[in-house]
């Protein structure tokens, strides 16, 4: 049964869709079967990998419409670089109003993933921020929550407020596991980035990852570029960080 | 009376609050009378000058309750650097449902500034990322709007995202005007910044400002501190640039 794994942050711009996008490109590539759901109205995920906006897919199954309901099936709308993809986009605000009517909304994601479960050995979730109606329907639907962390800022204050939310979200969805804290952005040549990776570390109840994903202009490229950064700049930073976060997420997901 | 100013994005972290926090103190510091009003459950601008968090301000003013409703006036909550601070933070929650309840729920906010109009010379509101209700009421309670665009890959296609729902407020809001976008974190020394700089300066449609914000460390650290970055760092090149931007505001404000 797929591990499915929520990227959520309430902060805005700490690299949720370059995450998910390379973890998805990279699992894919060791041979798993993936699957990437886009669940934001901006659709960046979608974008990173070359496909045209939608979120028609989550608004059609989402809708009230009795005939709806009975082909109301979540299926992939896309392929790309080696894993199926649920593609965002403006029609996701659909889905979003279409969820607030149901009698009990934030189960609504959960059930509709339920049949991809036995195709997928990991459904990536790629969220909008503010913890809204889709941040909290990924985090109930998963097996597991992946938080990235900017090392800027305001992000640490924004990490108790996702893990207070997710203590809530624990009974509703009790087998969630939290799968790490993961430290964005890093800049390596500044005081600040180093003294909140060391407070980000010394917050064990956030699981963080030893492992941060340097702030690297290859990253930012490869999504112009509407690539994985591992195949659109195989031997930058950017490309080795996110193959050593693989490693260490492979072993907690083995273990944990 | 007040020009009232959203600084708004879909994108997240694209520096809404930076600007909000930075221009509030240096419009102060001319001598002007501000608000700052923090409209983020995140509460980050409220953090950035120094105050507990809050919200209560806008949840109890919104609320449905009649009794609230006869001392329903918006009142600033803090004081800090020389403006006044109507606080963001967790119970701006209560105040979006609240909000959503209304029979127009859009034009909220607006009814509530009209009051304080006559207080100010300015009002700046710091929104959420994604356009949810606050972000619209803003939007729709604004005499100007002024967009931050990171020059970073996804940006430049949230601006037009943005510059769309303005389009369609301009109906309950005919005197909006777009003060200008932003380009903020501007990185000198790549590349993909300068292109991305280019081509926001080829879309007259979007009111580019000529002067980005770059990307100094002084301007996060500030944040930290808890500080606007000019008495943080007065002679970081930060601090430069939030005064250059000023001027060309305050010359885009006495014309437009
Ligand atoms: N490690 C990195 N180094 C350099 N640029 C990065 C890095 N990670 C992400 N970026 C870039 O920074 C910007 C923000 O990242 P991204 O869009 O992944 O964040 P997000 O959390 O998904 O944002 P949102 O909250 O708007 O969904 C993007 O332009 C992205 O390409
Ligand atoms: N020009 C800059 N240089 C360096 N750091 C910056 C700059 N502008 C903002 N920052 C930092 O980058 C992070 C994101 O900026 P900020 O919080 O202002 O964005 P935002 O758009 O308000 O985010 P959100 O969408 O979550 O509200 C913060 O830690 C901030 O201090
Ligand atoms: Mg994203
Ligand atoms: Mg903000």
């Amino acid at each position: 049964q797929a591990k499915i794994i929520a990227i959520a942050s309430e902060k805005g711009g700490v690299g949720k869709t370059a995450l998910a996008v390379n973890l998805a490109y990279l699992w894919a590539k060791e041979g798993l079967s993936v699957l990437l759901l886009d669940l934001d109205t901006q659709g960046n995920a979608t974008r990173h990998v070359g496909q045209e906006l939608s979120g028609e897919a989550l608004e059609s199954c989402t809708s009230p419409d009795h005939r709806a309901k009975n082909d109301a099936v979540l299926q992939p709308d896309a392929h790309a670089f080696g894993f199926d993809v649920i593609r965002g986009g403006r029609y996701i605000l659909g889905a979003v109003s279409n969820i607030q009517q149901k009698r009990v909304p934030s189960i609504v994601l959960r059930k509709l993933l339920r049949p991809l479960k036995a195709r997928y050995d990991v459904i990536v979730i790629d969220t909008p921020p503010t913890l809204g109606v889709l941040s909290i329907n990924a985090i109930v639907a998963s097996s597991h929550l992946l938080i990235p962390v900017q090392l800027e800022g305001a992000a640490l204050d924004g990490l108790d407020a996702i893990l207070e939310t997710t203590e809530e979200l624990l009974d509703i969805n009790p087998d969630l596991e939290l799968l790490g804290s993961v430290p964005m952005m890093h800049d390596r040549r500044t005081a600040i980035s180093k003294m909140l990776l060391q407070r980000l570390k010394d917050m064990d109840y956030a699981a963080p990852i030893d492992v941060p994903i340097g702030r690297n202009v290859s990253i930012a490229e490869a999504y112009l570029a509407e690539e994985p950064v591992e195949l659109y700049a195989p031997s930058s930073q950017g490309a080795k960080d996110f193959k050593r976060l693989l490693k260490q997420l492979n072993q907690r997901l083995l273990h944990v």
